[in-house]
């Protein structure tokens, strides 16, 4: 199992590598991206191993090539559509979020179990009712799923998400969920940012 | 600088010990809190040198001690008030979640330059207006604050925010914000959850 920090870093590390190619530069060393991303470069040349044989000593690496390259072993290289269930506040923020177009997840239905929410507008997208989910996914064929509803409903939304095909689930209600074999889900909790931006202010206060 | 990922592994840590003094465990190994966090013992053994002498060997850490000289290295040894800035869908959604005050993080006030937004209530909380936000933090000392803005209003937030004492900011606009030497600013990407999401389920399939 690859620790999670690694997997924060692939993604710091295609973050600036996007960025490098809108400005243009189509080499850089492993001290250049450390400069960027606040990662030492020891730790950055390990991490592309993983990736495999992609720099050249004393040149560098390929931006494009690596880019692509992160981008394939991280699963992006296709753009993923993303089904959200739960058309409340959370829910709202996300469907107006342009960050997760920009790095190819699209929300392409949101469902809702309120009868007051089903039938409105949330951005683009009509709510549908949860009835409609698996019928709709046959068609859509999404393999990840947003859980944006109340810790109780959690567990059986994730139920009729799997059901649907879903084979990743981006959960965000505080509530651990039970899934099969075979089944990815991430745990989002906001706190850890709180508690990482105090850690850097007690820091920096030190 | 510490980087990113010892800080992420460290809140883990946390709501590891957390849970196992919920459960009564007074001592832990490290190879036990490995189980419980993903992370390899010896990293864990490594991460926790840098807080202090803690362990014994052979016998383990003990918990209560651990999390409070986590706590204390992380700054949450006592509880944070926090200032929100939009009171729109996101800042909706930060408002109802019990997960932060269950880490120390209390939301006391939610500002916005809507009028229609100014007087209404998000949970226990009346919004109120920007021009109060200096006045009203001469008495709530908050020292982080919340922008959930959109792009073009993040920066001026940040100054209101900066002139009315804050130190720490946690931003979720999809812009960088500058701020003064000893400001720490925290940006939110919530598409890296799905970055890593896509990650681990590739690495599933593989
Ligand atoms: N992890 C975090 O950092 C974080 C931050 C904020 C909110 N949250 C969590 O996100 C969730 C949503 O928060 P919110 O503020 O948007 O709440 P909300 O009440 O505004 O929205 C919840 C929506 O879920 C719908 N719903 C309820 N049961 C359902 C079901 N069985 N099937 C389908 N839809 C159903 C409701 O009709 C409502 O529209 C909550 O669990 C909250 O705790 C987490
Ligand atoms: N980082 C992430 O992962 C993520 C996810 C979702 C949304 N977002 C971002 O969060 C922000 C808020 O999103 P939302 O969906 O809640 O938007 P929203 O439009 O629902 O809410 C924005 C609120 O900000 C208020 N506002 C505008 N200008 C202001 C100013 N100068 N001072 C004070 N208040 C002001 C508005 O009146 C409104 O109430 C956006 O920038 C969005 O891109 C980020």
């Amino acid at each position: 199992r690859v620790p999670d920090p690694t997997v924060g870093r692939l993604s710091t590390y295609l973050h600036c590598l996007r960025a490098l190619e809108r400005d243009g530069i189509t080499t850089v060393s492993s001290a250049e991206m450390a400069d960027h991303t606040g990662i030492n470069a020891a730790q950055i040349r390990k991490d592309v191993s993983y990736i495999g044989e992609l720099g050249r000593p004393g040149v560098g690496y390929d931006v494009g090539h690596l880019k692509r390259c992160l981008m394939e072993r991280m699963g992006l290289g296709q753009p993923h559509g993303v089904l959200l269930v739960g058309a409340g506040s959370l829910g709202s923020a996300l469907c107006s979020y342009p960050g997760f177009a920009e790095q190819g997840f699209f929300i392409i239905a949101v469902f809702d179990s309120s009868p007051a929410k089903v039938g409105r507008r949330l951005g683009s997208l009509e709510v549908l009712s949860m009835e409609e989910l698996a019928r709709r996914n046959r068609d859509l064929r999404a393999r990840i799923g947003v859980i944006a509803v109340p810790r109780d409903a959690a567990q059986g939304v994730a139920d009729c998400l799997v059901a649907a095909g879903i084979r990743g689930i981006l959960n965000f209600a505080p509530v651990k969920i039970e899934v099969r074999e075979g089944i990815t889900v991430r745990n989002v909790d906001l706190a850890q940012e709180f508690e990482a931006l105090s850690y850097y202010m007690a820091s920096a206060t030190d």
